[in-house]
């Protein structure tokens, strides 16, 4: 099996400007089919991220600016961690999805719970 | 480990009465911190399912409605499933959360991709 977050990771990241709206971020999911984008400044510095759930929050609170929702203290990931330190990691802040950074901290994959949870579908 | 989709799956399940609103959906949401809310109808039957990620979808298409959004043909598992054919069915249909249902169609639990993953994150 798969010992890595390289080996799980999806390495198409959808991301999403710093300067975007919460109207942005719902058209971006809604497109891509995905619920977490991480928040990219000009100078490619991971800024927060964004997801699913924060459009609910904007919805329920009338929000419309990305800075009124995201979440700025990004938990991330590298791509030698072995799976189970990034499962534990989600587990344990209640999220679903870890950017993946390289030694500069620029974004290079993001590995999600949908992604470890397959390879439990993958034992059949 | 744990060889069962009842050995995983959560028993207080989150849900939404079928003429509810979006912003509704959005606010059980955000108060309760869960994405996935199946919709139950006035006599208890199992009528659909709504997320965060059609919230999304209804924000970024002005839906206000939650028949707008909800999807009706809703994907689900029984308790006594192996864990491995929950996880094949999510992976299958790019979802990340099944309602767990009795005999009667009644939902009795909910399992979900980061159930699943916090399986292998307690492997550490
Ligand atoms: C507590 S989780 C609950 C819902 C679900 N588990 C999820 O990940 O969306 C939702 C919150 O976690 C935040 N979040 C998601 N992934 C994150 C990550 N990698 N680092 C920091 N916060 C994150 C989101 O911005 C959102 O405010
Ligand atoms: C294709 S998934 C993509 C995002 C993410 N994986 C999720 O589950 O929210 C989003 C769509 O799947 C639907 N969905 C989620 N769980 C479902 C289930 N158990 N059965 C049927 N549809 C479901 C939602 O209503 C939503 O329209």
């Amino acid at each position: 099996t798969p010992a890595s977050v390289g080996d799980v990771m999806v390495k198409d990241v959808v991301t999403i400007s710093l300067g975007a709206g919460v109207e942005d971020a719902a058209g971006i999911m809604m497109k891509s089919g995905v619920t977490h984008l991480p928040v990219i400044a000009g100078d490619k510095a991971l800024s927060g991220i964004v997801t699913a759930w924060d459009i609910s929050k904007a919805v329920a609170m009338k929000y419309s600016r990305l800075e009124e929702i995201m979440t700025r203290n990004v938990v991330t990931a590298r791509q030698e961690d072995p799976i189970e330190r990034a499962a534990g990691d989600m587990n344990r802040h209640n999220i679903s999805a870890l950017p993946v950074v390289d030694e500069s901290g620029k974004v290079v994959g993001m590995i999600t719970s949908d992604g470890v949870s397959r390879l439990v579908g993958m034992c059949r």
